[in-house]
């Protein structure tokens, strides 16, 4: 499976909506310090079901955009297109698909996820990533500041990661 | 099922020593379990750099420790291969020749799988298929594709 | 003792926003407590970069915390001051410009104290006094005085 | 008061001894990774009397140089010249001197201090450079990968920073 499309709007440092191709092979985000690299991070990682604690917000209210001045948008979305999860996803899409797309959704301080557009449960999402071996808090995904926390855990965290994958 | 862990903990282990031989240009790793009798004992993380005595994981520098983990990170796919590799600044602390090391392993890795880095090392993303630059403006980020140029300086 | 505490509070406090403006171009930075009646409540930093809203510390990006923190860190001085700063890599999260304002920022607190820092920055290295390398051979560490060159790209 | 000279002998990656000379001013220290630089950092912090917790070991028999075939050395020694202690050592010195020589060594599993050659227990150390404000655990030491952590403590611990430099 791969990342085709990200695309953020009102989330975090996200006024105007931005949409990022992801491709195949290498890709690389650089910017100065602040510019917001780690919130396309924190982007991809919220649709895929990660909780506003590990996005650097104490509360969902907080990922809202807020400009300089005035007062934060009322709505955040971030849409994740999703291609190649073949017989995969066979029975959690409502249609067979090649292309999945995937949203999450911040308004009233509720959270909703939805797929293909329509409003679904946030297991259903995560059994779909389950499905291409994909977990919002994985090993492949490492944060900043994050990279040797591997190697400061306890021996027996290491040893559970390993079951984890096999 | 314990068959299955241990062929899982072999393979990773014989990935890890690759994948560390690779980013040192020498020396080995592996994995080991605390008490080989107990199956849910701690896992252990052996790693000697090239021309250096085997110590703790602690004793390593902070550039060497970053490229076990990395290494640790990238050999749990030979126990099941994650689709992307999301790396935020994981390339902080190495220097110049640790960081082109590291770059020309994630190319590898970008045949099989998207890799996708965040950094401010002009090594890793000179190796880059494509880069985006982030801005912000009046408080709002917006992002912009950008072209990879050859420098002058190579 | 009341009034003496107060009395460095706001000294630091004061300095840390002036490092703040220095360092983030703008902008500003504060200490409080908690509860203000309470002399032993929590402290609290207030930082707020150039062109944003104020926001809890912890949703500043990587680069924005280190500066925050090392402000902090040197206001400490107007409260006490060091005759020494040891910073070990302390810049690995900066991009080129903050590394070029934390080098000046460096280069001015040496006039008073010693300032020695561990870098792999170029940034930080050009503005120093004199550099160490620090070479290894055969697994001991040897350490070479070092020139500094102009280099003919400024 | 200034830092003058450090040397270091048998300690972690120093096997030949060592000589840096500090004087006043902005100093770098620069290499590759893993050659000694946070070593260097170690020996400054050791001398003056961090524990070796601290120091990234576990007893201090791991500070001992250990070649890569071979037995560990079976003496290390770090030795740091300061100046212009001025007044404020007086009555902690032999006799009253501009420049002073501390030195700490490993032996037998054992660490001993010296100040001016004779032998001197742990807390004249630490008087001698309380009166100097330098604090081998202060706010002006950052430890590599440790610049955040000030932003990251409680704030009663914060707090209590206050307390120290008041
Ligand atoms: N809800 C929000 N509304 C508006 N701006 C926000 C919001 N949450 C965070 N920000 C801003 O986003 C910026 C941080 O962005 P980010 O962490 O993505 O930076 P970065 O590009 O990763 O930088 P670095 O290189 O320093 O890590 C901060 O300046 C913060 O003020
Ligand atoms: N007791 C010891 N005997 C011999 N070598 C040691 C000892 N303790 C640590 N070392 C070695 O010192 C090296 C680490 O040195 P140090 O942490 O100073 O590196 P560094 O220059 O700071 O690198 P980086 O830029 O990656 O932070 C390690 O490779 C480690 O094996
Ligand atoms: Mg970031
Ligand atoms: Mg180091």
């Amino acid at each position: 499976a791969t990342i085709e499309r990200l695309s953020i709007a009102g989330f975090k440092s996200f006024r105007r909506r931005v949409t990022i191709a992801f491709h195949t092979g290498f890709t690389a985000i650089v910017g100065e310090n602040g510019t917001g690299k780690s919130n396309i991070f924190d982007a991809l990682t919220f649709v895929m079901g990660r909780r506003s604690r590990a996005l650097r917000a104490e509360r969902v209210e907080q990922l809202l955009h807020a400009p300089p001045t005035g007062d934060p948008v009322e709505e955040a979305e971030v849409a994740l297109t999703i291609a190649g999860g073949g017989t995969a996803w066979g029975d959690l899409l409502p249609m067979p698909a090649d292309e999945v797309l995937l949203s999450r959704r911040i308004a009233s301080g509720a959270s909703t996820y939805r797929l293909q557009g329509r409003t679904c449960p946030a297991r259903t999402v995560e059994a779909l990533l389950g499905e291409i071996h994909v977990d919002p808090n994985g090993f492949h995904i490492v944060e900043q500041g994050m990279v040797v926390d591997v190697l400061e855990r306890s021996p027996k965290r290491r040893r559970e990661i390993l079951d984890e994958v096999a | 099922k314990r068959e299955r862990f241990f062929s899982v903990m072999e393979a990773v282990s014989s990935e890890l020593d690759k994948l560390f031989r690779r980013l040192f240009n020498g020396g080995e790793a592996s994995l080991a379990l605390a008490d080989p009798a107990n199956i849910d004992s701690g896992l252990l993380i052996r790693a000697r750099p090239p021309a250096k005595e085997p110590r703790l994981l602690d004793a390593l520098s902070g550039g060497e420790k970053t490229l076990v983990a990395i290494a640790f990170v990238l050999a749990l796919a030979a126990g099941r291969p994650a689709p992307f590799y999301l790396l935020d600044e994981v390339d902080a602390a190495l220097d110049k020749a640790n960081s082109e090391r590291l770059a020309n392993l994630l190319k590898e890795y970008a045949r099989e799988a998207q890799v996708i880095v965040i950094s401010h090392n002009e090594e890793l993303i000179r190796h880059a298929d494509r880069v985006y630059g982030v801005v912000m403006r009046e408080g709002a980020s917006e992002v912009v594709a950008m072209e990879l140029v050859a420098h002058a300086r190579s």
